[in-house]
């Protein structure tokens, strides 16, 4: 199947998100 | 280790793999299993962001502590059926640095950086007095073109100069 590949900076981004405070 | 992970919240970022946190206090004290602690098992990017921002720096620890992120249902120790024969890539780090480098790796982790399929098991952090040190675990040792395509990832991630010498150890002569 395809893989879940994420970038470094994509990560970061996600790091504010309200979900993963 | 639990071996089913909830499903992800609506609107989550899945990740290739479920993982766990663990960590080992005074790793040289009784069996190193006894002392083993998981933390939390996160199958999405946002639960990993929720999980490692409790989690405290590891340059501000003092003392002996092993943080360990492996796939869940492997035990970060040499003894795990998905270690046993297994490897791993061990970079000696001076203080000061081991947070940071930290931080790189396990993203590179997540975000399936390494591309060498099922191979990756996990990482540690080993912290010490004198100096820390940060491995990268895989399945197979004896798999040459997955361990060098792992150290090299590893530089590449971490922004280590080509000459930085990192050793290779096989869980197998740990063992015995």
């Amino acid at each position: 199947g395809t893989r879940i590949i994420y970038e470094r900076a994509f990560l970061m981004q996600l790091r504010n998100s309200p979900v993963a405070k | 280790a639990k071996k089913e992970s909830l499903p992800p919240d609506p609107g989550e970022h899945r990740l290739q793999f479920s993982y766990a946190f663990w960590y080992c206090r005074q790793p040289r004290l009784r069996s190193y299993d006894q002392n083993l602690k998981m933390i939390g098992t996160f199958n999405t990017v946002e639960k990993f962001w929720s999980f490692y921002s409790h989690l405290v720096r590891p340059s501000e620890l003092s003392g002996q502590i092993d943080f360990h992120l492996f796939k869940e249902g492997i035990r970060p120790m040499w003894e795990d059926e998905a270690n046993r024969n297994g490897g791993r890539w061990v970079l000696r780090l001076r203080k000061g640095l081991a947070s940071r480098c930290w931080e790189n790796l396990i993203l590179a982790i997540l975000g399936e950086q390494f591309m060498v399929g099922e191979e990756i098991c996990g990482a540690m952090l080993s912290v010490r007095s004198q100096e820390d040190s940060i491995s990268v675990w895989n399945k197979t040792a004896n798999d040459n073109a997955t361990t060098i395509r792992i150290r090299d990832t590893l530089k590449r991630v971490l922004n280590l100069p080509p000459s930085t010498h990192m050793d290779y150890k096989m869980n197998s002569e740990s063992l015995r």
